[in-house]
């Protein structure tokens, strides 16, 4: 996992997550 | 064969899940092809490859809309994105194409026929979207089912490093009684449709899987540019 750094990233930065 | 009765069958209700799923669906993008290029193969790939990767990008921020993805931990939402990426960008493409007769609709502008993708090197991928595109067209996917069937492919991406299996199971039962309860009111002429739709993901992952190979041993090549998150994932798949 070390080595996806920009999923990694984008995943964190990305906005308005939805719970269900 | 006796139906089965989705337990939420809720008249003519809106899906919630559903509704939220159209929501998040990202918005279109251009493939715009570099005019000072000549036509080439490699201009063909490049464009391709940059497209998918700025897809990719919106794709990953479509994935935290889809309701209960973000509550996984952040290791099992890379998981499974690491393995449905491809099943994402290829579902997309074939729904684009539903219109098009025997032409892959990539882009707005950027429409691809047989002998465009031979020229390209990629008439067996063309070949196979084709396939999946004449399964949906066959069926009539609606925007919702799409929609529905995207996020199904991505919880049930199959990733061999689920750490919290239950709630990614949690996840594809909720968007599998989704799609139960969105064919219960819109398509009860025909209750197996969710089933028929759910039997398409097998060539859905086969065509992906193709695609990822192609990809692969064009990387290997090393004569196509290929932007970061593009070849991240593809080694993912390696």
């Amino acid at each position: 996992k070390e080595k996806h750094k920009i999923l990694h990233r984008l995943l964190q930065n990305s906005s308005s997550p939805v719970d269900l | 064969l006796p139906h089965r009765k989705p337990v939420s069958c809720s008249a003519h209700a809106e899906n919630k899940v559903v509704t939220l799923l159209l929501g998040a669906e990202p918005e279109k993008v251009c493939a715009m092809p570099d005019p000072a290029l000549p036509d080439s193969d490699i201009k063909a790939l490049t464009t391709l490859c940059d497209l998918a990767d700025r897809e990719l990008v919106l794709n990953i921020s479509w994935a935290k809309h889809i309701p209960g993805f973000s509550s996984l931990s952040l290791s099992d939402q890379m998981s499974l994105l690491q393995s449905a990426w491809m099943e994402i960008l290829v579902l997309r493409v074939a729904f684009r194409s539903l219109p098009c007769d025997d032409r892959l609709l990539f882009a707005d502008d950027y429409i691809m026929d047989a002998e465009q993708a031979k020229c390209a090197g990629l008439l067996e991928l063309h070949t196979a979207i084709l396939q999946l595109v004449r399964r949906y067209r066959c069926m009539s996917l609606e925007r919702e089912e799409f929609v529905t069937l995207k996020a199904i492919a991505l919880a049930n991406s199959d990733s061999m490093h689920i750490e919290d299996v239950e709630a990614v199971q949690g996840l594809q039962d909720a968007l599998h009684e989704a799609l139960l309860d969105y064919e219960c009111v819109h398509h009860s002429e025909d209750p197996r449709r969710a089933g028929k739709l759910i039997m398409t993901l097998p060539l859905l992952r086969q065509t992906s899987a193709k695609a990822v190979r192609h990809f692969c041993s064009i990387k290997q090549d090393g004569r196509v540019p290929m932007h970061k998150l593009f070849l991240e994932l593809l080694e993912a798949n390696i």
